[in-house]
């Protein structure tokens, strides 16, 4: 799976993401990635989030809406809303993966409960980061 | 005041140590390197955050190290199903596809759909016929198919187990780590 977010001159946020799925996946099964508020969602009021890992986790814990949701109804900042996401709620369900987010300040955070990750970030303040965690 | 700022992944999954080599790790981070740039581009020339990301997740799926479009792994069938997902924040539009094989770029699918239809979620034959009328770009199966991924089907197959990404694992106790069956 693969995914991006951006925060733009405007301060608007969007948020893809695309994935062949799992490997000897049967019945036409899908995860998380097309599915609007699990895998993808973008909010100018809060953020933008894009989820990678074991999508039907995702799907049972509603992830990257519940990053907005945490953030518009509850007041949390970025950093917090994905570690209780995906720290503690994935955990508890036993999800493995990761979310990267931008918010409407154009801060970026990525976090990840899984043994490895691949990823990249760019701003204006001149950070230029890629980085494979193993 | 909101700064321009991009973030990609290329996925979760294992990556062993021992199977990252100076080689592949280069290869990892050139494609990484190239997606940033791709969409970063897109900002600094004063573009949509929602055009940035699409050009960035473009540039992965063109690399077939990744499991997205050129990447994908196999299904249990031998296919390339792929799926995708794009929203606005400002506006709240969203556009995404399921289940879709042979389109070279899942994402301007997914974009097109958004752009294009009233619906926000197309899948399988029906995303196709879209795609197909929208002039995307499509590939036949060699485009699609790379000797990591075949060998990984391989073994998921023997072994009768679904694998996360990037699961490069190929030893039955290894892979027992890993089934989601």
């Amino acid at each position: 799976t693969v995914g991006a977010v951006a925060c733009d001159g405007h301060g608007h946020l969007a948020a893809a993401t695309s994935t062949g799925g799992m490997t000897n996946k049967k019945y036409n099964r899908i995860g998380d990635s097309p599915l609007i508020g699990c895998g993808t969602y973008a909010n100018n009021n809060t953020c933008a989030v894009s989820c990678t890992g074991h999508g039907e986790k995702f799907i049972q814990a509603v992830a990257a809406y519940d990053v907005h949701c945490l953030m518009e109804y509850k007041g949390l900042g970025l950093p917090e809303a994905l570690r209780m996401v995906v720290n503690e709620k994935l955990v508890r369900i036993r999800g493995e993966g990761g979310i990267i987010g931008v918010d409407a300040s154009g801060n970026t955070e990525m976090i990840f409960n899984s043994e490895g990750m691949y990823r990249g970030r760019m701003d204006a303040s001149g950070v230029k980061e890629i980085a494979i965690y193993k | 005041m909101s700064k321009l700022a991009l973030a990609i992944h290329g996925g979760a999954g294992t990556i062993l140590r021992s199977q990252m080599t100076a080689d592949k790790e280069a290869i990892y981070r050139t494609a990484l390197d190239e997606a940033l740039e791709a969409g970063y581009k897109v900002l600094r020339q004063g573009g949509a955050a929602l055009d940035a990301v699409v050009a960035a997740v473009a540039s992965l799926e063109d690399c077939e190290w990744f499991n997205a479009g050129k990447g994908s792994v196999f299904t249990h069938q031998g296919h390339h199903e792929m799926d995708a997902a794009v929203m606005d924040g400002q506006t709240g539009r969203a556009g995404a596809v399921a289940g879709v094989r042979q389109i070279k770029n899942p994402i301007l699918l997914a974009q097109s759909i958004m752009d294009h239809s009233e619906h926000i979620l197309l899948s399988g034959e029906g995303a196709m016929a879209f795609a197909r009328e929208h002039g995307l770009a499509f590939e036949d199966d060699a485009y699609f198919y790379t000797p990591h991924r075949y060998k990984q089907w391989q073994q998921a197959l023997l072994e009768d187990r679904t694998l996360l990404d990037h699961d490069d694992r190929e030893t039955d106790s290894d892979l027992e780590e890993k089934k989601f069956g």
